[in-house]
């Protein structure tokens, strides 16, 4: 009876809201679970339970407080590279929409994972390093020049995936207007003589950030 | 869906009793992705007068088992509830479409007791 339904649906709400959800989700594709989230689910599935109850807001994989981890999709675009095509190898706005984010949700940490696809970065030439930074910057583009990057790095060849840590790019956990927006540039670095310009936009497969967060209950029941 | 109703008569007393709940039964199995459903239970069962200690009560539950079983009607008997709970973690899709990992305290029935 419609009676009947609109009191389920409303007892669902309840429940959907207790579970830290505004609304029923309705996924429009499929995303692929990152292999992260998977592995995680299926250890804390199959580990014992212990007989005392473990600290249900730590992330034990991360030893970082938090109950709620997620993996945000990049949706950036890569930026012309505005400088002479051979130092610079990529440029590229990485843009994460953190607005599912609830009230009250502290970040506890944030990790970026870059992807390349296989071998796309070789040592540049004898005696060259490839050169990766990171700016913070607005989702209309790069920073202002002269800015200090975040993060920077040099490498001798590039794995197939790396991992930044970002914690420390987040003051106190808040995010600045429910979206976090960096830039990615790669360039080949000083001396040597390239054998061959370094790979460009092409080499990077996918970019993504995983973010651990304490929700408001697990705060509270923490404070008590 | 909680067991099926064994052959031998179940215990009355209060202890844990099956229930898997099942998403898909509850439709919302389109937007979680793992576990497919889970081992919830529930407490059922009396507390009658006199409380056996496995019954994990109270000395409140006690004194009121006592005084319902000199005035039924006018006093209840204790309540067969959860008093050890565990968590689990759910692996679904939040309304933007990303894939959330998180960690949902008391959502399993692991003792009960008389309160």
């Amino acid at each position: 009876s419609p009676v009947l339904a609109a009191e389920l649906s409303r007892q669902e709400s309840s429940l959907l809201k207790s579970l830290g959800l505004s609304a029923k989700p309705s996924p429009k594709s499929a995303v692929p679970v990152p292999p992260v989230l998977w592995r995680m689910f299926q250890r804390r599935k199959t580990q014992p339970r212990p007989q005392e109850e473990p600290d249900s807001c730590r992330v034990e994989e991360f030893n970082v407080p938090g109950n709620i981890v997620r993996v945000f999709a990049d949706q950036g675009r890569f930026l012309p590279e505005g400088q002479p095509r051979g130092r610079l190898c990529l440029r590229k706005l990485l843009f994460f929409n953190l607005s599912a984010l609830e009230e009250g949700e502290r970040l506890t940490m944030a990790q970026l994972e870059l992807q390349f696809h296989h071998n796309s970065y070789q040592p540049p030439g004898p005696g060259q390093v490839l050169e990766l930074r990171l700016y913070p910057a607005s989702p209309r583009g790069p920073p202002q020049p002269g800015r200090r990057p975040l993060l920077e790095r040099s490498f001798v060849r590039m794995h197939k995936s790396l991992l930044f840590e970002l914690s420390a790019a987040l003051k106190d956990g808040k995010v600045p207007g429910g979206d976090l927006a960096l830039v990615l540039e790669i360039s080949a670095g000083d001396g040597g003589s390239p054998r061959s310009p370094c790979a460009g936009s092409d080499a990077l497969a996918a970019t993504s950030l995983l973010a651990v967060t304490l929700g408001r209950r697990c705060r509270a029941r923490r404070r008590r | 869906s909680s067991a099926p109703s064994p052959a031998v008569s179940p215990s009355p007393l209060c202890k844990p009793r099956r229930l898997y709940i099942s998403f898909s039964d509850v439709g919302w199995e389109n937007w979680i992705i793992a576990p497919q459903g889970y081992l919830a239970n529930y407490c059922g069962g009396d507390c009658p007068f006199p409380l056996a200690a496995e019954l994990n009560s109270t000395n409140h539950a006690v004194l009121q088992t006592m005084v319902h079983s000199l005035d039924p009607r006018g006093t209840p008997q204790p309540c067969c509830v959860p008093v050890r709970l565990s968590p689990i973690s759910i692996l679904y899709y939040d309304n933007s479409d990303n894939v959330v990992l998180r960690h949902y305290e008391d959502m399993v029935v692991d003792e009960c007791g008389c309160r």
